[in-house]
Order: C-alpha cells, then sequence, then structure tokens
C-alpha cells in the first residue's frame, strides 16, 4: 500500500503545472524515502529531477517501493480538480495498476476521488554526478521568470554571462538587442528579494530561450530560484519546494557549430 | 550558427 498525504495540496498543482508543458508521460518512484520524479524531455535536451522528502507530507505510507507511469497531461487534468486549499493524497496498491487521487475541502465537507490509470514506461535514467559549480546565483524566481520572457523577445536563445560584476542576461536578433544585469545585493532586508553570487571563476553560457520557459512555469513553488553554472556541465535551475523538496531542471547548452 | 547539445552527452545512463 502506498498513502501519501499533502494538507498544502496546492503544491501538488503547482509541480504538475511545472512539468506538463515540458514532459508528456514520466514515471513517479516512491520508496521509503519519498517520491522522486526524473525525466526528459522528448529532445533529450533538458531534465526534470523531483524530489519529494516523506518528511514533509503529512502522512507517508510505502510498503513497497513503486514505480508509477504517468500520463502528465491526463495527472494535470484532475489536478486542476482540486481545490487550491484542498488537502491531497495519492493512494495506490502493491503492484498497481490505477492510482488515486483523493481531495479533501479544509473543512471537510466536501472529498472527491480520481482514479488514474497507470501506464508502463520504458524510460531512460540518467546518472547525475554531483559536482562544485562555477557559478551559483540565487535570485527572485519571479525576476527570472520575466528576464526569460522579456528576452524571448529578442531570439531564440539566452546568454547567461556571470562574474564578480554581477550576472548579466543578453540576446539578438532581427529587431535588435537586450541585455539586462544584475549586481549582487548590497543591502538585503527580505532574504527573497536578494540576488547573491557565488563564483569560483566566470562564465558565459548560450541556452534555448524554449527551455528556461518551460522551467519558469515553477515560479509559483518559491520565492527564489538558483542558477547552477560550469563549463562542460549543464545548466541546473532549482527551485526550491517549501519544506518538503526541490524541482530541478537541467538544460544543455547551445554551442557554436 | 549555434547547435544545440544534448544531455545524453553529459550524463550517462543511470
Amino acid at each position: 500500500m502506498f498513502e501519501a498525504r499533502l494538507a498544502k495540496g496546492a503544491i501538488f498543482k503547482k509541480i504538475l503545472e511545472a512539468v506538463k508543458d515540458l514532459l508528456t508521460e514520466a514515471s513517479w518512484d516512491c520508496g521509503d524515502m519519498g517520491i522522486t520524479l526524473q525525466a526528459m524531455d522528448n529532445a533529450h535536451v533538458s531534465l526534470v529531477s523531483l524530489n519529494l522528502r516523506s518528511d514533509g507530507f503529512d502522512k507517508y505510507r510505502c510498503d513497497r517501493n513503486l514505480t508509477m507511469g504517468m500520463n502528465l497531461g491526463s495527472m494535470s487534468k484532475i489536478l486542476k480538480c482540486a481545490g487550491n486549499d484542498d488537502i491531497v493524497t495519492i493512494r495506490a496498491q502493491d503492484n498497481p495498476d490505477t492510482v488515486t487521487f483523493v481531495f479533501e475541502s479544509e473543512n471537510g465537507e466536501k472529498q472527491s476521488d480520481y482514479e488514474m490509470k497507470l501506464m508502463s514506461l520504458d524510460l531512460e535514467h540518467l546518472q547525475i554526478p554531483e559536482t562544485e559549480y562555477a557559478c551559483v546565483v540565487k535570485m527572485p524566481a519571479g525576476e527570472f521568470a520575466r528576464i526569460c520572457r522579456d528576452l524571448s523577445q529578442f531570439g531564440d536563445s539566452i546568454v547567461i554571462s556571470c562574474s564578480k560584476q554581477g550576472v548579466k542576461f543578453s540576446a539578438s536578433g532581427d529587431i535588435g538587442s537586450a541585455n539586462v544585469k544584475l549586481a549582487q545585493s548590497s543591502n538585503v532586508d527580505k532574504e527573497e528579494e536578494a540576488v547573491t553570487i557565488e563564483m569560483q571563476e566566470p562564465v558565459s553560457f548560450t541556452y534555448a530561450c524554449r527551455y528556461l520557459n518551460f522551467f519558469t512555469k515553477a515560479t509559483p513553488l518559491s520565492a527564489q530560484v538558483k542558477l547552477s553554472m560550469s563549463p562542460e556541465y549543464p545548466l541546473m535551475v532549482e527551485y526550491a519546494i517549501d519544506d518538503i523538496g526541490q524541482i530541478r531542471y537541467f538544460l544543455a547548452p547551445k554551442i557554436e557549430d | 550558427k549555434q547547435g544545440q547539445r544534448r544531455l545524453d552527452s553529459f550524463f550517462t545512463a543511470a
């Protein structure tokens, strides 16, 4: 038997919004430690890695390790049926063919359950080695989303350059060029509004706007986003999810042909 | 002209 109950059910709604445009289907791996999901987009350019720790749930029971293959479009449709303040429970038997989502209103007066068929997926799992990044930028998630959206008007790609002076986002194309520079915050009253940069060496890489804009669908999950960059390593874009876990996106850079 | 690299060239199968 598997059962995971989350009082802040809106987190599940936001997670689905954050992955459904990038991935059509994915396996949810459930074990003692919690729920993980790892999947690449069809083009194998980006990867989503989600981790929800069991201790972050209000109730968590997993008698046997489970892998549940789900169509994320269908899962998103079901989670749209949950209210923002609903308590969400995900339930499955051992070796399940289906998964059940239960939504309870805060006052307990309304309860709905939705059963979804599972899929048998044969997806490639990648080993993601731990690495020391050359630059780690933390900034407000809304600001990053805004910059990606704004610069996408100028071209297909964004150059992210990071140095001691700060982080610069650049794009150019037919209509002209655009640069957005952010300096490290000097005086921070609110931590979530801060821009911080940890730099070992300056870096500058080019990334496809299309994917960056997919990643920013996770913005409602977190006040801050962390961008980690290193030579010969994909960009990592990370959003913390309350005190339950995080969603990480990896993106291969563009290179000069 | 820019080429898009794939993740497979960075990460190996688990």
